[in-house]
C-alpha cells in the first residue's frame, strides 16, 4: 500500500466486500466431548460418533464453533479472501452461547474473547507492510456490530454512556474513527466510510430494537433506546445525502418481524424507502440461517398514519405526507 | 418466465392485511396483548438445537412473498420495497458460511487518499500525499472532516435528552400533564422518528436502477461438516476449505441483485406453495409445478447452508 518513499500509493477498488456473521469461538469445545453436554464435556457412556463432537464442529447439535473452525476460517479468509475485497461488514456474536450451566458467562470472558477476536481480525485482513501504518490508513476497512451474546447479561443492553460502552470503545477503538467517541458512547453505533467520499457503512445497535432486550419496549416512546437509535439514524442518513454517499446498513439482530416490535419494525422500513437514493440495502446476521425479508413501506406508513390519526395528529400536509401507492 | 409472469399486475393478489400490525399478527405474534411477556412471545428461544425452522421460512414464504407487488402496487423499481439480507453464521448451527458481495464499479477504478475518512489521525506521509493527490487531480470537493457534524449531532441529542428530562418532570406532577407545553411535548406529531418523504427530484439509487455501487452478485462459500466429519477417513490430513455454496448467477437462480429481482424471485417462490386461506394458484402443467417446487426446495436447502436439516 505504500510505495518506495512511504506515500500511500492509489488503491485498487475490488468490488467486493465480505460478511461474515455468527462465529461463536467456544474455547470450551473439546474434540470428542458429548454433544449433550454443549461439547464441553468428554462422557464414557457416549457410544455413537454421532453423539460427540468432531474438530471442526458439529451442525444441529447447539454447540458452538471449536477454535479450530474459527482460526481455520480466518486463516482461509487470510489466504483467499482478504487481497480481492474492499471492506469487511462484521455483524457479532463473538463468544460462545450463554447455555452451560456448569460454566456460566462472565463480562470479563466476554470482553476478553471480543477483544481477542478483534486482534486476530486485524491480523487476517491487514495487509502486508501495514503493521505501522495508523489503523484507519489501512486498506481493508472493517466494519462490527454488536451481538446479542456480546454484552452481559444477555441481550439486555443499555443507552450509554455505560461501562460497557466505553469497554466496547476500547476494544473497537481501530474501526471507530475518533470524532464518533462521543457518539459511540451513548448507544454503540457508529459509520464507516468504507469506500471514501462513495460509500458508507453504518454499524447499527439493534439491542435496541430487539424484542429480547429487557430495556426496549417499542420505538415510539422518546425514552425508549430504540427511538433515540433512529434519531441517530435519520441524522446520519442526513448528512450521507448531503455528501452524496451511498449507504449499506448492518447491524447483529434482523430489523425484522421476528425480532423487533412493530413500531420499530414499521420505522425501519419507512426510513430504507424515504432514503431509497441512497441505502442499498441491509446485512444482518443472528439468525443462521440463508435468507431474505422484504420490508413494506406501504403497511408501514399506514401503520404510522393510524397510529397518529388516533392520537389526532395526522396531518396530510404535514411534513412527511402519505404516499399511497394504491392510487398511485 | 416459464414459471409465472413474476412482475404480471395481473397476478397481484388482494392485500389481506395491510398495516405491519396485521402483518405481525399473521405471523403468529400477539401484539394486541402488551402485556404479555415480550421476551416470551418474540425471544430467540432457541439455545441448543435448531427446531421449527422450516415452519419459519413457510411462514416468511406465506406471509411476505405471497404479498409482494407487482408494477401497478409496487412500482417500475419495486421501490415500495427494500430488503433485508440476513446471511449465514460461521458456527455450525447448520453449516459454517459466508458471503461474498460483488458491486458495480466501472464509474472508479481507483481511489486516491485524498478522501481518507481520518484525516486527524493520517501518516504525515499520508497528508502529504492527500495534498499532492489533491492539487495534482483538481478532485471535487469533498466534505471530509466528520468532527463538524458530529459535534451538531451531539448537541441534538442533548437536547432532546433536555426534553426528555423536562417530560419526566412533568409526568411526575400530575396537575402539569394536562399543561399545552407537555402536551405539545407528548404530541405524536413531534415524532422526529419519522422520515420525511423522498424529495421528488432524487433518483433511484443503486439498490433500484444499475449504477455504481449496485450489488450484482454474491457468492456463498461453505464448510460440509457432515462430509468432512463422517466421511473423511483421516480428518488431520484434510485441508480446510471453504466450498463454493452457490452464486446469485448460477443456473438455479441466474438472477440480479436489485430489488425488483428479490421482488420477482419473491413472488416465483411463493407460487410454489398455495397462500394461506387463498385457492391454490395453478403453475400451469405438472411440468412447471414441479419446477416451482424444485426452486423452493433448493431454496431452503441453501437457507439451511444444505445440513440437511429440514429433511
Amino acid at each position: 500500500a505504500t510505495d518506495a518513499n512511504g506515500f500511500t500509493s492509489a488503491r485498487v477498488v475490488h468490488g467486493r466486500f465480505l460478511h461474515i456473521t455468527d462465529m461463536h469461538p467456544d474455547e470450551l469445545n473439546v474434540i470428542g466431548a458429548a454433544i449433550r453436554k454443549q461439547c464441553h464435556k468428554k462422557m464414557k457412556n457416549v457410544v455413537s460418533n454421532m453423539d460427540v463432537s468432531h474438530k471442526y464442529g458439529d451442525p444441529m447439535s447447539g454447540c458452538d464453533s471449536p477454535l479450530d473452525l474459527y482460526s481455520s476460517t480466518l486463516e482461509w479468509l487470510r489466504t483467499n479472501v482478504k487481497d480481492h475485497i474492499d471492506f469487511v461488514i462484521w455483524t457479532g456474536d463473538n463468544i460462545r452461547h450463554d447455555n452451560d450451566r456448569a460454566h456460566p458467562r462472565t463480562e470479563a470472558e466476554i470482553f476478553d474473547m471480543n477483544e481477542r477476536v478483534v486482534a486476530d481480525f486485524i491480523d487476517t485482513f491487514m495487509d502486508d507492510g501495514e503493521e505501522e501504518e495508523t489503523v484507519f490508513d489501512r486498506r481493508v476497512k472493517i466494519v462490527p456490530s454488536l451481538g446479542n451474546n456480546d454484552v452481559y447479561p444477555h441481550n439486555l443492553f443499555a443507552p450509554g454512556p455505560t461501562l460497557q460502552t466505553r469497554e466496547l470503545y476500547k476494544i473497537w477503538r481501530d474501526f471507530i474513527p475518533t470524532e464518533q467517541m462521543h457518539t459511540f458512547d451513548r448507544g454503540a453505533y457508529f459509520l464507516r466510510e468504507v469506500i471514501p467520499g462513495k460509500l458508507v457503512v453504518l454499524s447499527i445497535n439493534t439491542l435496541y430494537w430487539f424484542q429480547s432486550n429487557p430495556l426496549n419496549d417499542n420505538c415510539d416512546s422518546r425514552k425508549q433506546p430504540g427511538y433515540k437509535l433512529f434519531l441517530w439514524l435519520g441524522a446520519t442518513l442526513k448528512e450521507c445525502r448531503r455528501r452524496g454517499l451511498k449507504v449499506w446498513l448492518s447491524g447483529h439482530v434482523p430489523p425484522i418481524p421476528k425480532n423487533i416490535h412493530h413500531s420499530c419494525y414499521a420505522k425501519i422500513s419507512v426510513w430504507m424507502h424515504e432514503y431509497r437514493d441512497l441505502i442499498i440495502g441491509g446485512v444482518w446476521g443472528h439468525m443462521n440461517i440463508d435468507h431474505w425479508v422484504p420490508m413494506d413501506s406501504v403497511k408501514a406508513w399506514k401503520s404510522i398514519k393510524k397510529r397518529l390519526l388516533a392520537a389526532g395528529a395526522w396531518d396530510e400536509s404535514n411534513h412527511f405526507p402519505f404516499i399511497d401507492y394504491d392510487q398511485m | 418466465e416459464e414459471l409465472v409472469g413474476a412482475m404480471d399486475d395481473e397476478s397481484d393478489t388482494d392485500d389481506d392485511f395491510e398495516t405491519v400490525e396485521d402483518l405481525y399478527r399473521s405471523l403468529g405474534y400477539d401484539i394486541d396483548d402488551e402485556s404479555s411477556d415480550p421476551l416470551h412471545t418474540f425471544s430467540d428461544r432457541y439455545m441448543g438445537a435448531p427446531n421449527g425452522k422450516v415452519t419459519y421460512l413457510e411462514n416468511l414464504r406465506d406471509s411476505m412473498y405471497a404479498k409482494l407487488k407487482g408494477k401497478k402496487k409496487g412500482g417500475d423499481f419495486s421501490e415500495r420495497y427494500s430488503i433485508a439480507h440476513i446471511s449465514s453464521s460461521v458456527i455450525p448451527t447448520y453449516n459454517p458460511g459466508l458471503r461474498i458481495w460483488e458491486y458495480n464499479i466501472t464509474e472508479f477504478n481507483s481511489l486516491d487518499n485524498s478522501e481518507s475518512e481520518a484525516q486527524g489521525s493520517q501518516t504525515l506521509a499520508g497528508k502529504l500525499s492527500s495534498y499532492l493527490n489533491t492539487s495534482a487531480k483538481n478532485t471535487t470537493f469533498h466534505y471530509g472532516d466528520w468532527s463538524y457534524f458530529f459535534q451538531q449531532l451531539e448537541n441534538l441529542l442533548d437536547d432532546e435528552e433536555q426534553i426528555e428530562k423536562l417530560i419526566t418532570e412533568l409526568e411526575s406532577s400530575p396537575d402539569k400533564m394536562n399543561s399545552s407545553e407537555y402536551l405539545q411535548m407528548k404530541a405524536p406529531s413531534k415524532d422526529k422518528t419519522i422520515p420525511n418523504i423522498m424529495p421528488a427530484s432524487l433518483p433511484l439509487g443503486p439498490a433500484y436502477i444499475p449504477q455504481a455501487l449496485s450489488p450484482e452478485r454474491y457468492v456463498q462459500y461453505y464448510v460440509d461438516l457432515n462430509e468432512v466429519n463422517y466421511q473423511k477417513k483421516d480428518i488431520d490430513s484434510w485441508k480446510f476449505n471453504y466450498k463454493l455454496h452457490y452464486s446469485t448467477d448460477d443456473k438455479f437462480e441466474s438472477r440480479g441483485l436489485l430489488v425488483k429481482d428479490w421482488v420477482n424471485f419473491g413472488r416465483k417462490l411463493a407460487k410454489t406453495a398455495p397462500v394461506k386461506g387463498k385457492e391454490t394458484e395453478k403453475l400451469g402443467d405438472s411440468e412447471t409445478q414441479l419446477k416451482g417446487e424444485k426452486l423452493w426446495k433448493n431454496y431452503v436447502d441453501r437457507a439451511f447452508i444444505s445440513s440437511g436439516y429440514q429433511e
